[in-house]
């Protein structure tokens, strides 16, 4: 999903 | 964002400044594993390629440089530094660490969310840094003797992914944010550390010297 491609953590 | 992960990369952060401490001043990398740190330059480096894709972050972006400067410094100290390079235990640092690498590209081939180069790779690093602590944690079991920045070295780098944990657990509830790979990979990856937090908490409350059966 969209969602899942954003990997806003370190 | 909130307090958990803040926690969590500050903890990350200081596991690194600990080692960075222990290296500079004892002149030493007894008892640090060269593989886990060779591990962890592989991990950042296949993670923060999105340097080059993604907008600058004021938070995320100045901890993806240090995270890399400071695994390749670490790995210079330990192959080149012509005193440090001399105090690292190569013949009980054992562990078979390339026989790491294939299985989690191989996991990251099929299981990524999106099949992209930049996908990919950033799907591998999970996985790998789920597992780059193992050599780490047999060249401990084989030491006799841990040093207390070694100790909480380790400890501070298994914390940091428990932290994480309680992040994902809040993000799910508060934030409705579900993200199974890093889930299931920072599960395992906190998993491993259980044996030493046992052992690390039990010495610290006996006011003993860590040491690994």
């Amino acid at each position: 999903s969209a969602e899942a491609l954003k990997h806003d953590e370190l | 964002m909130n307090a958990f992960r803040l926690l969590a990369d500050l903890t990350h952060l200081l596991s690194i400044i600990i080692l960075l401490v222990k290296i500079r001043t004892t002149k030493s990398c007894a008892g640090i594993s060269l593989k886990t740190q060779d591990l962890y330059v592989l991990v950042f480096i296949s993670r923060y390629l999105d340097l080059f894709t993604r907008p600058l972050s004021l938070y995320n972006t100045p901890f993806k440089l240090v995270f890399l400067a400071t695994s390749i410094t670490i790995v210079y100290y330990m192959r080149y530094h012509k005193v440090v390079k001399q105090t690292y235990n190569k013949d009980s640092d054992t562990f078979k660490h390339y026989f790491l690498i294939l299985p989690c590209a191989v996991l990251a081939f099929f299981i990524n969310p999106k099949f992209t180069f930049i996908e990919v790779l950033w799907s591998f690093s999970i996985y790998l840094e789920a597992v780059a602590i193992l050599p780490q944690l047999v060249l401990l079991q084989s030491s006799s003797n841990i040093d207390n920045l070694t100790g909480n070295y380790v400890f501070m780098l298994g914390a940091y992914r428990a932290l994480y944990l309680l992040n994902w657990i809040y993000r799910f509830f508060a934030e409705d944010v579900v993200r199974w790979i890093p889930w299931i990979a920072g599960l395992v990856q906190t998993a491993l550390y259980a044996d030493f937090f046992y052992y690390y908490i039990k010495s610290w409350r006996n006011n003993e010297r860590l040491k690994l059966p």
